[in-house]
């Protein structure tokens, strides 16, 4: 564990809270992507199996717990409570269009032609892409509330943090992954724009809006 | 490529 990788976790965390309380405070989803979200409890699912095969710390059961969890409460608090204000108008982006390729690239690159082990490159290759219904959301509406702002910049947060960790680790353990790393590239500059919105609009106060 | 054994990563 390094700090990046702590900072890392803990943003990633605070994007989940983050989307959680804002959909439970206002009783609404309005803004937010199903359809990223269910991507979301996917890929935690898919990664996360290793919780019944292999432990790792306290620290890692934990967290993975969490994600789970909390990327289920979200989908349902999206898709069955609150359902009455989810915007699936503009929530119309093609998962099928990230998911098999995901699908497909995992049977092609991998670690190992294993099961679990394809399950967990499916999840990686669909995590780098799984906001991209988000964005397209955002997009369409061509604005987005200061709070989904501030979560997809904790999300965004999360995996460029990351790719400093796989950089410590390469030189300080001589450890590296590369379907990581270059997944967790892909999903870093995906962001960038939306990164150059936030700092230049957001922080300034004002509402994030695209330009027409 | 040095994967290692377990995915120590969240």
């Amino acid at each position: 564990m390094n700090i990046f990788r702590l900072t890392g976790d803990l943003s990633h965390l605070l994007a989940i809270i983050i989307l959680l309380v804002k959909i439970w405070k206002t009783r609404s989803c309005a803004g937010i992507s199903g359809k990223s979200q269910l991507l979301f409890a996917l890929v935690y699912t898919t990664r996360y199996l290793d919780l019944v095969s292999t432990y790792i710390s306290a620290y890692n059961t934990f967290m993975k717990l969490i994600f789970i969890c909390a990327s289920y409460a979200t989908v349902y608090l999206i898709y069955m409570k609150f359902k009455a204000t989810y915007d699936h108008n503009h929530d119309t982006f093609r998962v099928e269009f990230l998911i098999l390729p995901s699908f497909v690239l995992s049977l092609l690159i991998n670690h190992d032609f294993a099961v679990l082990e394809i399950l967990w490159t499916f999840s990686i290759y669909l995590e780098s892409v799984a906001i991209l219904p988000q964005l397209f959301l955002v997009s369409k509406t061509g604005e987005a509330e200061s709070i989904t702002s501030h979560y997809l910049f904790a999300l965004g947060s999360y995996r460029g943090l990351y790719l400093l960790n796989w950089i410590y680790r390469y030189y300080a353990e001589s450890h590296y992954d590369l379907i990581a790393i270059v997944a967790g590239v892909v999903q870093t500059v995906l962001y960038c724009d939306f990164f150059y919105l936030y700092v230049t609009k957001v922080l300034k106060g004002k509402k994030l809006q695209l330009p027409a | 490529d040095k994967a290692e054994e377990t995915h120590d990563e969240l």
